[in-house]
């Protein structure tokens, strides 16, 4: 069980502080908004409604026990900042800041922020990769050159073998797990047939995952 | 080599436009506002200064026959519902819509928008999910009851075999691939002993999953 204090509910911030009770943990959360306090209050630990860039605040909440502090204000980057080098200053372990464009980012560097989230930009690039990739449902990257992703087996796959896949494609992605319905396969046992709507995990660099998709 | 089109250069509309490009697709960019179109009018396929829920406008761009449109409105809920209606009634395949609330989202399944994405809301869950499991870089749901993650081997863990690790703390995670540096290791040729700063890849329930990060 962890210790988490939230500063700033809109959307993002409000997210956080609830899944972050979800998973039982403690949540204090701050905003300068009464509205926004009283909405929330009975779902969290504690809510107070102060000014989260304000350094006597900051210190009277002893947050440098906490596990770590999120900064979700939005439109006031100069609270944001100042909320972030309080922090830091007080020997908050983790402070993560949601940062609101490029600029912004660059400042809460600079001022030791232990990490820095872009909703909108980070859903954005989301999104434009599963637009572009329309049959990979998820996926991750594991750092240069690797990527996970999960691919929905499409009809035009149906009933050909793995291995021919992979010849026929030319790729050198590796198959690491297969889904049917509600079970994991196991698709080393024998050679592997695709079944439409299987969930395959592949694993791969971009292009060696691009090829698989490829009309055969 | 698809075709999009972007209603709404907010981060969120903006970030998907420029990416798509950079992923060698067609794009066309569309928003109210000049100043928008042109910061971007020379990084796009095409940048057009117009509303966007004008149904005139819509059936003059022949948007059906883009791979998708992507109504990435933020404060104007009449105008992305009013789009999303129009989008549909032209026959356009896939009509994305970023949602403000769930209310917004509600009337946008009624109005059979394709995909309603909550940027905020999404990237609150996952920060909230990577505050609370601090050894797992990345993830992914593959439907009821499994995750495929990322795991950072901690330096307590350095040494020891996985087959211990998964005896020790109760597990029936499996793991799926390892990465060490840049390579992908072959963490079946022989027993895999856990070495720190190893990427592993592993599928499994919450709690099985959970488990393994449990202390010694
Ligand atoms: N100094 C401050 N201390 C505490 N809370 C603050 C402070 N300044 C702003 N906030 C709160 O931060 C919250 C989020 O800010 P804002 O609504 O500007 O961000 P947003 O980018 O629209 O948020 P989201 O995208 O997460 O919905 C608001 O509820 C606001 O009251
Ligand atoms: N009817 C419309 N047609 C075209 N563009 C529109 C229309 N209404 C609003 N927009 C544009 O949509 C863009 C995004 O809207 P807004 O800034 O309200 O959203 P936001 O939620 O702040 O965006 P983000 O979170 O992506 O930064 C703006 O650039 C605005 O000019």
């Amino acid at each position: 069980k962890k210790q988490f204090a939230i500063i700033g509910l809109g959307y993002f911030g409000q997210t956080i502080a609830l899944e972050l009770t979800r998973l039982e943990n403690d949540v204090l959360v701050i905003d300068v908004q009464e509205k926004f306090i009283n909405n929330i209050a009975d779902q969290v630990t504690h809510a107070i409604v102060a000014d989260g860039s304000d350094e006597r605040i900051l210190r009277e909440l002893n947050l440098q026990q906490y596990d770590a502090v999120v900064i979700a204000i939005g439109e006031n980057i100069e609270a944001s900042l100042l909320s972030t080098m309080h922090l830091k200053a007080l020997g908050v372990k983790e402070v993560w800041v949601k940062a609101l464009n490029n600029q912004h980012h660059k400042l809460l560097v600079k001022l030791g922020a232990t990490r820095i989230i872009h909703p909108e930009h980070e859903m954005g690039q989301r999104t434009a990769q599963l637009l572009n990739y329309p049959m990979v449902n998820n996926y991750f990257n594991l750092g240069p050159n690797h990527f996970v992703i999960e691919m929905l087996v499409q009809e035009e796959h149906d009933g050909i073998l793995m291995s021919e896949l992979l010849q026929q494609t030319q790729s050198s992605a590796k198959l690491l797990a297969v889904k049917r319905g509600e079970a994991i396969i196991d698709h080393m046992l024998q050679p592997y047939r695709l079944q439409q709507r299987d969930q395959l995990v592949l694993l791969g660099s971009l292009s060696e995952l691009r090829q698989l998709s490829l009309p055969l």
